[in-house]
């Protein structure tokens, strides 16, 4: 029931993703602050399926010259590919250090194999805008799971973040999320094949509940 | 050259993508 109600293909789901900033409040205990997170989800087959964006309108927010929306998309498959709309919650922490930034993200093969992916991140603007990250699959409660636990954020986003938060009103922020995107490729490093796509786009949150987000499947009708 | 884009709100998206989400 996950296949087109959540981020799923038929070879790989994901099952979580955030990216926090921690600062300890006390030798015991931490202040956790979420910026974006995605929790786990339980779909079942009455929920509908997820909205449906047009790939072709975001093609240009996803650049590359080579692995670019737009030709991972015609190399496919179609059903891996996503849009998540981010609305980030704005941080009353004031951080200083730079290893308190970090990014999770858990997935499972939706098949009884032990791949090796690679998760690679392509940051726009940024030059050189990927991060590639290698991740092994374990085996935990008869599924073969990948689980990206605490990894730092990069030092280009620990400076973005703080660039961000020092703009004085919300529509300046708006204005420069606008041009920022974050793809993440999730590849089988043996095969090339592309398993999950996900193209982040983000605004501020004006709730005081958190971080919510909207995703959709991406097509091309 | 730098090519203009054409700003989001330009561009044919769900309503729901200029909505955020309510908790629940």
């Amino acid at each position: 029931p996950w296949q087109g109600r959540s981020i799923a293909s038929s070879k790989l789901r994901m099952l979580e993703f955030s990216a926090f900033l921690e600062q300890p409040q006390d030798p015991e205990t931490f202040n956790k602050h979420l910026f974006v997170h995605i929790g786990q989800s339980n779909p079942s087959y009455s929920d509908p399926y997820l909205e449906s964006v047009d790939i072709r309108q975001i093609y240009d927010k996803f650049p590359e010259k080579k692995g670019g929306l737009k030709e991972l998309f015609d190399k496919g498959p179609h059903n891996a590919f996503f849009l998540v709309k981010f609305w980030v919650k704005n941080s009353t922490l004031n951080p200083l250090l730079f290893n308190s930034f970090h990014l999770e993200s858990h997935f499972y093969s939706c098949k009884a194999q032990s791949d090796t992916v690679h998760v690679s991140y392509i940051l726009r603007p940024h030059n050189p805008p990927q991060v590639m990250k290698t991740e092994y699959a374990r085996f935990e409660n008869g599924r073969y799971m990948f689980r990206i636990h605490r990894s730092p954020l990069c030092e280009y986003m620990i400076n973005f973040i703080h660039k961000l938060k020092h703009l004085p009103e919300k529509y300046m922020m708006n204005s420069v999320l606008e041009n920022f995107t974050i793809l993440q490729v999730v590849t089988n490093r043996d095969t090339l094949e592309t398993l999950l796509c996900v193209a982040y786009v983000f605004e501020v949150s004006t709730s005081e509940h958190g971080a919510q987000h909207h995703i959709y499947r991406l097509v091309k009708d | 050259s730098a090519v203009e884009q054409v700003p989001m709100r330009k561009r044919q998206l769900p309503a729901s993508f200029w909505e955020e989400p309510k908790l629940t």
